[in-house]
């Protein structure tokens, strides 16, 4: 599903430049729940940024469902993007002008999802993540776990083919974050790939991979027995 | 040193008033380390706001260092504040035109601190929390755990009265997190008072207090034995 080679990326200020992620290879196979971990600043949000086509790499290969991604216009990352990743963002992103039930509804609209069935899937993922009181909320109205959970909704509710999530439970307590945990797994086992970034050994502890990051490089990989 | 009675805070949208503190009342003595937990959406930010004076409430009394809070003007209030309480926010509020130096700098130059001794702290205060090697960065250049870290460092560099804390470690590894609670408890131990709302009940370890909330109510109190 994604076959990545001798990825270079590399980011420049007037200052310093940084190699945040040094010439990596990984496989991803379809099914895969894998868990990235690391110390703050070793790479991990940059390798989920290239992965989901937010941001371009210097030099390597990526090869996602089959087509190379170096080299490919914004415009057909994007579209790429549109139809087959759900991501939940570190700082979660969501669109200040737009409220609960909007923000979640997006990616629907973007997929040309009918109005009747975008309300039945936004009200679904809503009430899982409890959050269905807050529909007509604005993000600034939200304390920090709320709104994370509404990303994490928003990410969720095409039920993507491959889901990236970058710390999605840093501001849940734990019942929340379990239901979090929960949900990925579900529709891991319908189908869905999952790439999660996570400084949290629970979290990992859902996934069947471990990945660990130090300085740009892959430290180590791990099979991880899931109950 | 803080004294709270009866304390109401509700928000109003189109849709639905909240109360988000429901006549509250906290006792918080001086050299307190504090731990403050409870579900996503119960208050905790919330109370953080109030106290920290960046937020009104609707009735009831706030005496901190003996000065009663309510009714006070804005300006008062953010001079007090200015003064006397150094906040890490949820959600880092960092200052995008500002680099990692001029954004640490910030609180010293409000307090009127002399160039000199404004590098020397932080210096001090960037080695500390290992982001000395970003200090030319801007927060959009930094990893999650970067800007955490230096709103941490920000709160942190006048040393002062009171420390507010909101979810100081929620995007660190454990080696990072690790360093913050350390920092943290080193201050208490040279007289700051500390209120810190954490998900981990590690963190929470280290504090002497752990009040719980739970729908805007103080669910229960208890002292913490620490080693
Ligand atoms: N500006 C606002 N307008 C309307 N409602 C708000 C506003 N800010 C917060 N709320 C609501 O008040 C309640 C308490 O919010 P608060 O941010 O204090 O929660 P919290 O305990 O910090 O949660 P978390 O652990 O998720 O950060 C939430 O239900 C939230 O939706
Ligand atoms: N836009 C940018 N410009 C310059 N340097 C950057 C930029 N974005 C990230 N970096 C640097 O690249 C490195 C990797 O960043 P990344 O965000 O991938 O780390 P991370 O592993 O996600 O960390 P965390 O756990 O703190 O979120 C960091 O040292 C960071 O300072
Ligand atoms: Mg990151
Ligand atoms: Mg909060």
């Amino acid at each position: 599903m994604i076959t990545i080679q001798q990825l270079l990326k590399t980011y420049s200020t007037e200052e310093v430049e940084t190699t945040a992620l040094n010439q990596i290879s990984l496989q991803v196979n379809q099914g895969d729940f894998m868990a990235i971990m690391g110390p703050s600043g070793c790479g991990k949000s940059t390798l989920l940024n290239v992965i989901g086509l937010l941001d371009s790499f210097d030099s390597g290969s990526y090869q996602f469902l089959g087509q190379e991604m170096h080299g490919l216009k914004e415009k057909d990352r994007a579209q790429v993007r549109k139809e087959n990743i759900g991501f939940i963002f570190q700082n979660f992103n969501l669109i200040d002008e737009l409220n609960v039930y909007e923000n979640i509804e997006l990616p629907l609209v973007y997929n040309n999802i009918a109005k009747k069935e975008r309300k039945e899937r936004v009200i679904a993922v809503m009430e899982r993540l409890n959050i269905a009181h807050r529909n007509k909320h604005y993000p600034q109205q939200l304390s920090g776990g709320q709104q994370q959970r509404v990303a994490v909704a928003r990410a969720l509710v095409t039920t993507p083919k491959i889901i990236l999530a970058d710390e999605p439970t840093g501001n849940l307590d734990s019942t929340n974050g379990n239901e979090v945990m929960e949900l990925l797994s579900e529709l891991n086992h319908q189908g869905s790939t999952i790439l999660m970034v996570t400084h949290s050994s629970y979290d990992a502890s859902f996934s069947n991979r471990i990945v660990t990051l130090k300085d740009g490089n892959i430290l180590m990989e791990k099979e991880n027995q899931r109950q």
